[in-house]
């Protein structure tokens, strides 16, 4: 899992 | 989520409707870089490719449809509505010099050889700098109307509330993406110069900023 996985962001 | 990335999306959706009205209403772009508006729709449109393969949130979904419908409708005004307004001679960045060593950089530096994320990472590299055609434009002009500084405003705003964004969430819940914020701080940098005229030259109500 890397820092970039989890797009929550817009 | 946090009030400074609630305050920073807003900030983007308002520069984009500033920029949509204006083009919509004065039924002009003079003095608006169609390439710049190219380069956001093709941000988004690399960045968005997961709104068919992950569900974040409603408010999620929402602003990734509506910042793309607002992106393409923005340059059919340009490129086609009112084309006979598009000031071509004076938009006349080489893009290319920012899409290949975009395109570079996101396969040699990203978190995963994958398409979805080589996409993303390309994304986030050229919105660091797709505003350069038009503040390239303006220094070519020399000048430009005051709701295109509101528009530049509110667009380099809403990557410098991002920034706030992401210390808040390093020192609440230890997120930290390194490519996102390197790119947002390059991006930020390029409006600085643009942040100090705005200040001392259009809200001081001189209305147009004309460069030195």
């Amino acid at each position: 899992d890397y820092p970039g996985k989890k797009k929550d962001e817009l | 989520m946090n009030i400074f990335r609630l305050l920073g999306d807003m900030c983007h959706l308002v520069a984009i409707i500033i920029l949509f009205l204006k083009i919509w209403r004065s039924k002009s772009c003079a003095g608006i870089s169609g390439k710049s508006q190219v380069l956001f729709a093709l941000v988004f449109t690399t960045r968005y490719l997961d709104l068919f393969t992950s569900f974040i949130s409603v408010y999620n979904t929402v602003m990734k449809v509506v910042f793309l419908v607002l992106a393409y409708a923005t340059v059919y005004l340009i490129y086609l509505r009112f084309r006979s307004t598009y000031n071509s001679e004076s938009d006349s960045f080489r893009v290319e010099f920012l899409l290949v060593p975009v395109a570079g950089l996101s396969f040699l530096e990203n978190y995963a050889f994958a398409p979805l994320e080589i996409l993303w990472t390309f994304s986030i590299y050229l919105e660091s700098v797709a505003i350069l055609p038009q503040l390239f434009m303006i220094t070519k002009t020399g000048e430009a109307e005051s709701i295109t500084t509101h528009y530049l405003f509110f667009l380099g705003l809403y990557r410098a509330l991002y920034l706030a964004n992401w210390v808040w969430r390093y020192h609440t819940e230890g997120f930290f993406d390194q490519i996102a914020v390197v790119s947002g701080v390059v991006q930020t940098i390029f409006y600085c110069d643009f942040f100090y005229l705005y200040f001392t030259k259009v809200l001081r109500g001189s209305g147009k900023m004309t460069l030195p």
